[in-house]
């Protein structure tokens, strides 16, 4: 049988003008990363929900995605983040939602799904859950980036509600 | 928004995805694609998804789980039922894009707007783009 790994890091406004051949190679790189991240678990045999939660993690952890680190700030000046998962082979799903605290939101996810008799869990609850299974939590300040927080300015400014990468 | 998608050596799928929301949206607001079914859905017998974009409409078409039911129940294929789904996005004026996988192993990655973070790996293939036409 054979094996593959797609990821996405973010759609919108994304045009050549406002990326750097630099910037594009970073962008590259942090994909490849991740491709690779998710790959290789397929490669040694590791099945298809280890690979994806390997993938996600490695741009949760960058701030040039918007997810983890690199996640905007809502109207609270708080980074809020939301994960979720979904094996095909048993249907199984599970997902946290609005949760300020949880260091990786995908592992979050996958606990709710695999540890848990609930499907979604949100705020608090969510992070007493994360914190019970020995889940990393961190202060909202870890996601906080000045890139993030001078487009949360801006949309201020503007009045507007943002998609990712719709900022250049 | 980030996400994967894998078929592993056993033939299984799954999906993930993660987010960050929308700059400056209301605090509480549940965001974007990151919901089971609207752009997060996997089931062996079609294929596995995850999206990025406008996550309201993400939820109102339920997007993702739109996708695997038009290959289970009127045998389309991942790439057809992917447009159709894109179209249906566009006219409540959604906009973003999928990154899916199907049962046989065939990647697709599609979207309505000026670009996407994009890449998928195999065995004999790697390949990594950012823009339209890439």
């Amino acid at each position: 049988m054979k094996f593959t790994i797609a990821i996405h890091g973010g759609a919108g406004n994304i045009n050549p003008q406002n990326y750097t051949p630099e910037d594009i190679k970073v962008y590259e790189e942090k994909l490849k990363e991740s491709l690779n991240a998710g790959f290789n678990i397929l490669q040694g045999g590791g099945n298809a929900i280890d690979a994806v939660v390997a993938s996600v993690k490695v741009m949760e952890d960058s701030p040039l995605f918007n997810a983890g680190v690199g996640g905007v700030f809502a109207n609270n000046a708080m980074v809020e983040l939301d994960a979720c998962i979904m094996d095909g082979k048993t249907l199984n799903a599970g997902g946290v939602t609005s949760v300020h605290k949880i260091k990786n939101p995908i592992e979050g996810a996958l606990r709710v799904m695999e540890d848990s008799p609930h499907t979604l869990l949100s705020g608090n609850g969510a992070e007493l859950f994360a914190y019970k299974q020995g889940l990393e939590l961190v202060p909202n300040k870890h996601f906080h980036t000045k890139k993030r927080y001078d487009q949360f300015k801006k949309a201020q400014e503007k009045k507007k509600i943002m998609v990712d990468h719709s900022m250049g | 928004t980030v996400g994967a998608v894998a078929m592993d050596k056993k033939g299984n799928l799954a999906a993930a995805t993660s987010t960050g929301g929308m700059t400056n949206k209301f605090y509480g607001r549940v965001s974007d694609t990151s919901i089971v079914g609207a752009g997060n859905y996997a089931n062996n017998k079609t294929c596995a998804i995850s999206g990025t974009g406008t996550g309201d409409q993400f939820i109102k078409t339920v997007f993702a789980y739109d996708i695997s039911a038009q290959m289970e129940f009127a045998s389309k294929t991942l790439e057809e039922a992917g447009k159709i789904s894109l179209q249906k996005l566009a006219e409540i004026k959604g906009h973003g894009g999928f990154i899916g996988i199907d049962r046989k192993g065939n990647i697709q990655m599609d979207f309505n707007c000026s670009g996407m973070f994009r890449g998928f790996k195999n065995e004999s293939e790697n390949f990594v783009a950012i823009f339209k036409g890439d």
